[in-house]
């Protein structure tokens, strides 16, 4: 099966990039 | 407009500018600086109360774990300790998340995403560090792919986006690349940047500044 991913796609999901959890009380 | 004052608490954290300089250089207004800075308080003081956001109590906030390591919020954690001094202060905080917010032009959050991504910060995005970050984050997330997977994604993404062919991806290809894949800096804006006074009220009860807006 051919791989469509997109690496930089797979990256950007990243906990450690989704910076929203700063903002968690 | 604000008249200027800052608290005697405000002044006491090392590195605290006015909210009227921060505002001048950035999209928030100066009331929304003011709602930043008490995100900041409370994240500097999570585990050593001194003003400066430590990088556990960063990574306390975005993990729930102080100890939690993470090559992306290590990298984002250097990009906004701009003294390179091992914490970031308020200034270097604001700053920083200027980039996420809503009204900042693609153009920026491109630009900072590329340095974050050029782990060893040589101009380029190479081969090798695409691989890393791809193991990373598989390292951090359930999925589990084997390595011929893992280089054959790391492939087809360098077939797509190095369009010159020179094995490693420059800032121009990258803009490009994201142009045509707008979903690669969705990460890069905060939709609550835009409410931060409503995420924290509490700023309203400490500001001794009026915002004519």
């Amino acid at each position: 099966r051919p791989v469509t991913m997109n690496a930089f796609e797979l990256i950007s999901h990243s906990q450690g990039l989704n910076l929203s959890n700063l903002f968690d009380k | 407009m604000g008249c200027g004052h800052s608290s005697k608490r405000a002044r006491s954290v090392p590195g605290y500018e006015d909210p009227n300089t921060l505002s001048s250089e950035t999209p928030f207004t100066v009331s929304e600086v003011e709602a930043l800075f008490e995100l900041f308080k409370k994240l500097s003081s999570s585990i050593i109360d001194d003003g400066l956001i430590h990088k556990e109590e960063f990574q306390l906030a975005l993990f729930r774990n102080s100890n939690r390591k993470n090559l992306f919020a290590d990298r984002v954690f250097d990009s906004f300790d701009v003294k390179r001094n091992g914490v970031i202060e308020f200034g270097e905080f604001v700053r920083s998340l200027s980039i996420f917010h809503p009204n900042t032009p693609a153009e920026d959050k491109i630009a900072f995403a590329f340095r974050l991504y050029d782990l060893r910060q040589t101009g380029f995005i190479e081969r090798e560090e695409l691989k890393e970050m791809v193991l990373a984050l598989l390292n951090e997330s359930d999925l589990v792919l084997s390595d011929d997977v893992v280089e054959q994604i790391v492939h087809k993404t360098f077939v797509d986006a190095d369009s010159n062919g020179d094995g490693k991806i420059d800032p121009n290809e990258w803009k490009d690349f994201v142009a045509k894949n707008p979903s690669l800096i969705k990460n890069m804006t905060l939709p609550y940047l835009k409410d931060i006074t409503l995420a924290f009220p509490s700023f309203v009860l400490n500001s001794e500044v009026e915002d004519s807006d």
